[in-house]
């Protein structure tokens, strides 16, 4: 009887969710050459303390809930993107000139409580 | 939200929103090198992602900079000297202190135009400009280019470097054409619409490979090249 319990607050905790950023939604598609889009995701979800240690979490992390919970004014740890990879990006600049670039934590590989 | 646009433009280097005016066709190495990098990121290999291996450099930074001359040098402030000169000017101005240069090629594209307009396979003269005077001072390269080749590339990294280093000494280059084994271009005559479809004909892009050592710290000692 407990299990559905356990189910809808598991959909609640700390976990990446996919995304794609589209530049043409961001009206960056007249300067940016490739990609047109990329996927990544966004990190979404609770953080219990009783359950952070499954939860790629920081020993940061602990120590920041324990003091919430003498402190309330310091915020429990949130979930939070615990490892990101680069994407390389080619666009023009405002002279025309083109540029190949890749530019570090664009992609959320990895979610966490921290 | 204009606010965060702003905040990750900036962390890419840019002080707005690009609105290039002419969007210059991107070139196949580029695209190419591109897509490899994509393969790298997606295998995880991100040290490839600090090396150029089409052009055999360190860099994590690559740019194909627009020729400005004709901003530079517009036509009613200086006198083009003679029919078959060009200015040509690269504003470098958005590479940073933390760059490494490690490349800089100019390419000279030459459209079917620059020989018809002179009836002869070419010499080429590209020559650096050191003080603003209408004459250039320094001759970089001088090179024979059949009609049927057409494309040139000009290694300018210490140029670049010193540009780079001291911004107010880059003034820019002067390219020259001469019919072959024709030594002064004064010499010859030619209409104004012969000069005007030579300039049109004539591409010039430079680029430039640059390493920034905080991103790529393990290739800030690479071996130099054995003379």
């Amino acid at each position: 009887a407990t299990l559905p319990t356990m189910e809808s607050a598991s959909r609640h905790l700390c976990r990446r969710h996919q995304m794609v950023i589209n530049f043409e939604d961001l009206g960056w598609h007249k300067w940016i050459i490739a990609p047109k889009e990329f996927r990544t995701n966004y990190c979404k979800g609770d953080c219990p303390f009783s359950l952070m240690s499954f939860f790629n979490s920081s020993n940061y992390a602990f120590l920041q809930t324990l003091m919430n919970s003498r402190t309330p004014e310091i915020p429990k740890a949130t979930c939070i993107p615990t490892k990101l990879s680069p994407i390389s990006m080619l666009y023009y600049d405002s002279d025309g000139n083109i540029i190949l670039q890749h530019h570090e934590g664009m992609v959320v590989d990895e979610c966490g409580c921290g | 939200p204009q606010l965060e646009e702003a905040s990750l433009l900036h962390f890419m280097g840019l002080n707005k929103v690009p609105s290039p005016r002419i969007a210059q066709p991107v070139p196949s190495i580029l695209m190419k090198i591109f897509q490899e990098r994509q393969k790298a990121v997606a295998t995880g290999h991100y040290r490839k992602l600090c090396y150029v291996k089409e052009f055999g450099v360190p860099g994590n930074l690559i740019r194909l900079f627009q020729d400005q001359g004709a901003l530079f040098y517009p036509k009613e402030v200086v006198q083009v000297p003679s029919c078959t000169q060009k200015f040509l000017f690269f504003n470098l101005s958005v590479i940073t202190q933390d760059e490494q240069l490690m490349m800089a090629k100019l390419d000279l594209r030459l459209g079917l135009n620059a020989y018809n307009a002179l009836q002869e396979d070419l010499e080429v003269v590209v020559s650096l400009i050191q003080r603003r005077a209408p004459q250039p001072d320094q001759k970089l390269l001088l090179r024979y280019l059949p009609r049927s080749q057409g494309i040139l590339h000009v290694d300018l990294l210490d140029v670049v470097k010193e540009w780079n280093s001291n911004p107010q000494s880059n003034l820019g280059l002067v390219l020259e054409l001469l019919p072959k084994g024709e030594n002064n271009s004064t010499v010859t005559i030619y209409p104004q619409e012969t000069c005007d479809n030579w300039r049109q004909s004539i591409r010039a892009s430079l680029m430039v490979v640059t390493l920034n050592i905080k991103e790529c710290p393990r290739f800030s000692h690479f071996p130099r090249k054995r003379r």
